[in-house]
Formats: C-alpha cells, sequence, structure tokens
C-alpha cells in the first residue's frame, strides 16, 4: 500500500525570493517512521 | 435509354434474407466502432501502444476477488498457542519489530488483526516543530519533489501520472481555480481565487463562546478546545457521537495534540483562521509538492495526520488492486491512477492539502477512523456500484465532511493523530 500526499506550501525558488520556502530533508529510498519530519518551510 | 428502359423485362426474384441482416449488422457494427473510436480520439485501423503489457497480464487475474479471498482466509481464528508462534515467523519473514507491538501475540485472534496491530504508546515521537511535516506512516520514501505547471507528478523513472488523474478533477470551483492559479505560479491569480468570493476566507467563523470554551457546531453538540485537537476527554464521549473516530478506543490512542497545535486552536477559535487557512503573507509565492511512501507488508498499517489540517473532503476511486510494490511503482506509469484508492483533501496553513491512500491486492481495504460510511474492497457491493458509477459516467464516490464545528468546515486533524489504516484483503 501507499500514501501520496500533494499539497501547496510557500515556494522555495532558490533566487532568494520566497526565502523559507518548503523543502524535503529525505532522500529517495529512504526509510522513514511515523511522526519523523519530511520536510518544512 | 428510353427504349432500353421500356424494352427491357423487369424479372423479381427474392434475396436470401440472411444476405440483408447481414449488411444491416455490418452497417450497425460499423457504425458502433467509429462511435467507439471517436470515444477514444483512435482513427479505426489506427495502431495504438497498449500500454504496460503487465498492466494487461495483470488484469486477466481476478485481483478483487484474489484480495477478497485473500482477506477473508486471514480472517479465520488461529489456535492459541499457535498465535505467537506463526506471528513471529511472520515477523521474522517482513521484519516487524515485535518489541513495539502494543499487545501480547495471544491478544491478536488472526493474521488480519495483526497486520492491523497498534504500536505502543511513544513508540512513534511525532515532531513537533511548528512548520515541519512529518511522515504519515512507516515506510520508504520512493518519490518526493514539487508538481510543476504540466500537473503532472513527474518521477525520477518516468513513470508520470496526472494530478487530476489522482484527486479526481470535479473540483468545486474554488479549488480548481486555487489548485491552477497555484501551478500558474501567479501569485496574483492565487490571492484572487483564494480570497476572492468563494475563497477559503469567506468560510464565516461559527460562534465561539468565551464562557466555556467550547465550539458551537452545527449539530448543536459542542466541543471544547482541547477535545478539538486531542480527540473526547472522558466526560464528554457520552454527550456526543463519536465524529472523530470510529469507536471510542480510538479517542484514548490519539497522540495528545502538540502546543502549536493548541495555539493554532486559539487562534482559531479566537477567529483568527488564517493559521488554518491561507498564512497571512497572501503574496507569498505557493508550489505544490508531493512525496509517495510506500509501506512494506511488515511495516505498521496505520497512518497519521502528517500536518495540522482539516479534511473538507474524501474521494474514493473504485479501481483495480494491482501490486504497488516499488517494482511494478517504476514500470507501470500511472499505476496509482489505476488502483482503488481514497482521496483526502482539504487545507493546511499554507493552502490545500491532500492524503491519497492508495490500496494493493493484498491490503486492498482502506479505513478512515472518522468515515463511518466509506466501504473500500467489498468485492460484490463494489462490483454493481462500479456498474452504476460508469453508468453516470462518474469516477468516484465523494463525501463531504460536515466536521465537528462549522468554523472549520471539515473533519480537523491534528500532527500525529492516528487518520485510519491498511487492512488485509
Amino acid at each position: 500500500s501507499t500514501v501520496v500526499l500533494v499539497f501547496e506550501a510557500p515556494a522555495n525558488d532558490g533566487q532568494g525570493e520566497g526565502k523559507g520556502g518548503f523543502r524535503f530533508t529525505v532522500k529517495r529510498g529512504q526509510t522513514v517512521k511515523v511522526g519523523e519530519a519530511i520536510g518544512g518551510v | 435509354l428510353a427504349s432500353a428502359w421500356k424494352n427491357t423485362k423487369t424479372e423479381w426474384y427474392w434475396i436470401p434474407a440472411g444476405l440483408g441482416v447481414a449488411v444491416v449488422g455490418f452497417v450497425q457494427i460499423r457504425k458502433r466502432t467509429n462511435a467507439a473510436a471517436q470515444e477514444r480520439h483512435v482513427e479505426p485501423g489506427e495502431v495504438r501502444p497498449m500500454g504496460a503489457w503487465q498492466v494487461h497480464v495483470m488484469s486477466t487475474l481476478p485481483l478483487k476477488a484474489l484480495s477478497y479471498y485473500w482477506g477473508k482466509f486471514n480472517e479465520i481464528p488461529l489456535p492459541v498457542w499457535l498465535r505467537p508462534a506463526g506471528f513471529k515467523l511472520y515477523s521474522f519473514i517482513f521484519g516487524v519489530n515485535l518489541d513495539e507491538v502494543e499487545q501480547p501475540l495471544t491478544e491478536y485472534r488472526n493474521l488480519a488483526e495483526f497486520f492491523y496491530r497498534r504500536l505502543k504508546p511513544g513508540a512513534r515521537p511525532i515532531d513537533e516543530r511548528h512548520n515541519v511535516v512529518v511522515s504519515p506512516a512507516d515506510g520508504k520514501v520512493l518519490q518526493f519533489g514539487e508538481i510543476r505547471s504540466t500537473g503532472q507528478v513527474e518521477q525520477v523513472k518516468g513513470m508520470t501520472y496526472s494530478l487530476d488523474a489522482l484527486l479526481g478533477t470535479q473540483q468545486t470551483p474554488n479549488d480548481a481555480a486555487v489548485a491552477h492559479a497555484v501551478l500558474s505560479e501567479d501569485p496574483q491569480a492565487t490571492t484572487a481565487a483564494r480570497f476572492g468570493p468563494g475563497g477559503d476566507s469567506d468560510k464565516t467563523a461559527a460562534v465561539y463562546s468565551d464562557t466555556h470554551k467550547e465550539f458551537a457546531n452545527v449539530n448543536g453538540i459542542s466541543y471544547t478546545l482541547p477535545d478539538l485537537l486531542s480527540g473526547p476527554s472522558e466526560n464528554t464521549k457520552k454527550q456526543k457521537r463519536s465524529w472523530f473516530f470510529r469507536k471510542s478506543e480510538d479517542a484514548s490512542t490519539t497522540p495528545s495534540s502538540t502546543v502549536d497545535d493548541v495555539t493554532v486552536a486559539a487562534d482559531l477559535a479566537s477567529g483568527q483562521l488564517s493559521s488554518w487557512f491561507a498564512p497571512g503573507d497572501a503574496h507569498q509565492q505557493r508550489r505544490l509538492f508531493f512525496a509517495v511512501i510506500y509501506l512494506a507488508p511488515g511495516d505498521y498499517h496505520r497512518f497519521h495526520s502528517p500536518v495540522p489540517w482539516v479534511v473538507e473532503r474524501r474521494r474514493h476511486f473504485a479501481g483495480e488492486l494491482y501490486s504497488v510494490s516499488p517494482y511494478l511503482q517504476n514500470r507501470l506509469p500511472g499505476l496509482f491512477t489505476l488502483n482503488e484508492r481514497v482521496v483526502l483533501l482539504g487545507r493546511w496553513r499554507h493552502g490545500m492539502y491532500s492524503m491519497t491512500l492508495v490500496g494493493a491486492t493484498n491490503v486492498g481495504s482502506i479505513k478512515i477512523n472518522f468515515d463511518r460510511e466509506l466501504q473500500t474492497n467489498s468485492f460484490v457491493k463494489l462490483a454493481e456500484q462500479e456498474k452504476e458509477m460508469q453508468k453516470e459516467g462518474i469516477s468516484f464516490e465523494e463525501a463531504t465532511y460536515r466536521g465537528a464545528s462549522a468554523l472549520l468546515g471539515g473533519q480537523p486533524l491534528t500532527k500525529g493523530a492516528e487518520v485510519g489504516g491498511f487492512n488485509l484483503g
């Protein structure tokens, strides 16, 4: 089974604008547990 | 010509009726095939790629029936003496950490119950930092990233599917406007869609009575603030239907709300909706992000809320039950849009939020704690339902949550709260 999250979050376009945009903090293939951070603004 | 017309002898004879019927039949069939080809925008006789061969092989299997009877098989109660050994073997094969399992192994009557086990309280600490999205389930992060304006969820290995196909397109006008405005990356359009007429901020806040710190909700049942966030406390359980949780025991296991959620609720209660809906700075550019988490057979199969958000709608797509193993996920473009799935749609502090739960052959049943009506992978009923839905040309069943208070207009979930789970069969 699979859980797919799709959500809106502040952009993080790198040119300094939208500073503090959303970033993922995981890598592909990483094992995660309920409650562990996968990203943040 | 005139003389030929006059002098030629006219002779009448019977045409075999069969020839007539054959001609009429041929014309009808040709009309039908052209119409069907028109529908699929396919020129008759045009050669088209048939899609992944695995899909065709797997769709010859009675996946639903397999899943249904697999579930029935796993509900056969095991003798008490066999349970520990049986579950230890299962745990050894699939890598289950038995130290975290809440109950002694003899308590689980069958594999289905063991599969839907709970963990000991505190086994999964929730990351309480304010703007952090936490993992909704135990598993492996298969994909994540940003959805560009094509509206396609681009995967690394070429597996893509359209957002509309995944979440369903019959959105309320506002959702569609917001999602497409976000994809158009035009902040003005987003603001207009969001704060214009019919936007989020039009949601009128219900009365928040200072006296008992309670929400008066649409049904006259009142909730105290802690109730709203961490599930019903002892004394209020009697007074209200279990809107939040299917069974009272569910409420006891919801992790207590984190500090910031209470602040959010206070903020919310005082009518500052901004904490739950779009944040103050409406001009900050927003993007759509996605993450795909695959649960292996040995993983803990209940899923939790990744952020504090409000679920407004549930969409149930009665699709197929292809396996969703990483092997197949990388080979079947659009697999998720083929499988049976439940989409929870709502909002969080940065805008739209959705959680899609995709079933698979061995775990076809998806349960949502606060949604009694949802019935997935019910082999017989679903077949009739599917026919019905196809006749009406709809691809999913939609339910709207009234939620526990008009203030939220949906089902509020705190970060880490248990939302539901995948069941065997």
